[in-house]
This record gives structure tokens, C-alpha cells and sequence, in this order.
């Protein structure tokens, strides 16, 4: 099964 | 005070076409530079970042940075009210908590103004690297509109293969299976048709079709659209707006569990 993660975490908070 | 002035409404109107699926809201960054939008879709599965240069507009004054947090839907259905031909002014006072969008016929004689409540919107905001990506793929956006909606009938994904000799978007599901494959244009009479390639290594990757057709409602903005991609990380999905800016779609990949 293929599930996608959160947006926010490939990139940095700030 | 903010003040930013466009001659003409149409380009106003598709960029709201082009994000108002996949944010209800968003917080508008103004600033000397310009306006800018980073906001992510309800899931959190991508980002849609909007720059617009302050130069390009007939006329811009911040005097102050300012944070704009703004329904999008009633932000379309105030440019609706607009003719595509008229000037569009948006204004706001420093620390207002409203928005003013005037527009104004070409012969000067209808004038309209609408305001709109400001939002308070606590949104993550995130810092964006700029990348070297293993493959870019600038092609007609038409063909890219067309591909992910042909290609959606067939599965809720689609796997986007990008060699050197041309890229690849595939889908399968119960109905069957559906492969489109273009290759790189070798003779380029006409730049916006052209399917250009720059390759550092090959990348195959897969995607939610959905949240692709929802990218694909900027397609009016731009003749061409522009892929970039690596292995394991975000899609890039740019349209450029003229010589406003862009908007830059980001979707995280699919990958096994």
C-alpha cells in the first residue's frame, strides 16, 4: 500500500 | 497603507481559480517585495506558494509588512463582481482588520468597491530550500491538464517516469491501464509547445491524481507548466504568471508503507 506523508514534513517550520 | 493596483482583472480572477479547490484560506504576505501566499491544502499533503513581484504591478505601496488573512472563496466571489477588462486596486490600512477590493470600468465611469473581513489565520508557515531536482520537464499545460484528468478515470494515482528520452505517466486500476509517453520535442518551432527535459538522473515517481487536477486549474495562467522532481521529495508543479511571478505547487510523493 501507498500512502503520501504530511506536506510539512520534507520542509522546515520558520 | 497597502495599496496594489492591477490594469486588469482576468489575471487576479485565474490565480484565485487556481488555489480556491485546494484552500478555503490564506494568509496574504505583503511586503516592499511584493505579495505572497504559502498555504497548505486541508491534508497537509501539499503546499501551494504564490509570489507576486511588487514591480509588476501598476502601482504597489507597503509602507509596512502586512499580513493579510483572507476567506478565498469569498475573496472569488468578490472578483467575480469584477469585468475582466476593469482595474482592480486592493487597499488596507495598516493594522486594519479589513480588505478593500475597487474596481474600476475602463471608461472610468462604474466605479464598485467591496470589503472583506480580515481572518486571523494560524498557519504554519515553512521554509522552502531551493533544490537541485534529478529532473525537470517543461511541457504545454494543456497536455499536462489533459494527461492528469485522461489518466485519473483510471486510478486515484499516477506514476510520473522521467528518463532522458521523455517522460512517462502511467495509471492502473480495475478498469485497466492507461500509459502516456512524450518525448522530448527535437525541433522547437513554437517554445510553448515544446516538451523539454533536463535530466541529471532518472526519477520515477507517484502521485495522487486528484490533488494534480486540482494543480492543473492554473493551467490558464501559463502556456507552460513545469515538473521538477527527485526521488523521495515533493513534486514541483510552477506556472509561471507572466511577469508577475508564479505559483508553485508542492505534493508529496506516494510511497510504500
Amino acid at each position: 500500500i501507498k500512502n503520501q506523508k504530511g506536506i510539512n514534513t520534507y520542509f522546515t517550520a520558520g | 497603507m497597502f495599496e496594489a493596483r492591477l490594469m486588469n482583472a482576468t489575471i487576479l480572477k485565474k490565480i484565485l481559480d487556481a488555489v480556491k479547490d485546494l484552500l478555503n484560506e490564506g494568509t496574504f504576505d505583503c511586503s516592499d517585495s511584493g505579495i505572497q501566499l504559502q498555504a497548505m491544502d486541508n491534508s497537509h499533503v501539499s503546499l501551494v506558494s504564490l509570489t507576486l513581484r511588487s514591480d509588476s504591478f501598476d502601482k504597489f505601496r507597503c509602507d509596512r509588512n502586512l499580513s493579510m488573512g483572507m476567506n478565498l472563496g469569498t475573496m472569488a466571489k468578490i472578483l467575480k463582481c469584477a469585468n475582466n477588462d476593469d482595474t482592480v486596486t486592493i487597499k488596507a490600512q495598516d493594522n486594519a482588520d479589513t480588505v478593500t477590493f475597487m474596481f474600476e470600468s475602463q471608461n472610468h465611469e462604474k466605479v464598485s468597491d467591496y470589503e472583506m473581513k480580515l481572518m486571523n489565520l494560524d498557519q504554519e508557515h515553512l521554509g522552502i530550500p531551493d533544490t537541485d531536482y534529478s529532473c525537470v520537464v517543461r511541457m504545454p499545460s494543456m497536455e499536462f491538464a489533459r494527461i492528469c484528468r485522461d489518466l485519473a478515470q483510471f486510478s486515484e494515482s499516477m506514476v510520473i517516469c522521467c528518463t532522458k528520452e521523455g517522460v512517462k505517466f502511467s495509471a492502473s486500476g480495475d478498469l485497466g491501464s492507461a500509459n502516456v509517453k512524450l518525448a522530448q520535442t527535437s525541433n522547437v518551432d513554437k517554445e510553448e509547445e515544446a516538451v523539454i527535459i533536463e535530466m541529471q538522473e532518472p526519477v520515477t515517481l507517484t502521485f495522487a491524481c486528484r490533488y494534480l487536477n486540482a494543480f492543473t486549474k492554473a493551467t490558464p495562467l501559463c502556456n507552460q507548466v513545469q515538473l521538477s522532481m527527485s526521488a523521495d521529495v515533493p513534486l514541483v508543479v510552477e506556472y509561471r504568471i507572466s511577469d508577475l511571478g508564479h505559483i508553485r505547487y508542492y505534493l508529496a510523493p506516494k510511497i510504500e508503507e
